[in-house]
């Protein structure tokens, strides 16, 4: 079973790591 | 037929916060199991499996099809369960209980969402739908 997810919002990545889209 | 599970690359080193998060490497490439509109998703590495931010993965492949929905610029009405301050600069401060606009649901977890005039994104995590025009 998986587990529930973090209930705090996700990370945002450093801006020079970031992709255009997911 | 057989679950094909799609695969993710890092695009940045995630160290986890809680035992249900998987701590990885720039670089690492993931299967993705579970995508939670929230933003986490839930991956495997080998032989180990938990929560990643959306944000941090990229596809490796071109998806056949986009996930993602088209904006929204009516807006669709929102309220905040939770306050939440803006840590960089392309965010939204708005107080609990306040309603937004959600313009643009991305799969990230992070929605880009009107207050009056301004836009900017907000955790998807701290808002519910709401079916009350705003005040």
């Amino acid at each position: 079973t998986i587990k529930r997810p973090p209930e705090n919002p996700p990370p945002r990545p450093p801006p020079e790591a970031r992709r255009k889209q997911v | 037929g057989p679950i094909v599970l799609q695969s993710y690359r890092l695009i940045a080193d995630y160290e986890k916060n809680s035992k249900s998060e998987l701590g990885v490497k720039a670089g690492d490439v993931v299967d993705v199991v579970e995508k939670n509109e929230n933003g986490w998703w839930f991956c495997q590495l080998k032989n180990k499996r938990g929560w990643v931010p959306a944000a941090y993965l990229e596809p490796l492949d071109s998806p056949d099809e986009s996930e993602e929905q088209e904006p929204n610029y009516a807006g669709d009405l929102h309220i905040s369960t939770k306050a939440y301050s803006a840590i960089m600069e392309d965010e939204l401060t708005v107080e609990e209980g306040e309603t937004v606009e959600v313009i643009h649901k991305l799969l990230d977890g992070w929605w880009v969402v009107r207050k009056g005039s301004i836009t900017g994104y907000f955790p998807a995590i701290y808002l519910q739908k709401s079916g009350q025009a705003p005040p």
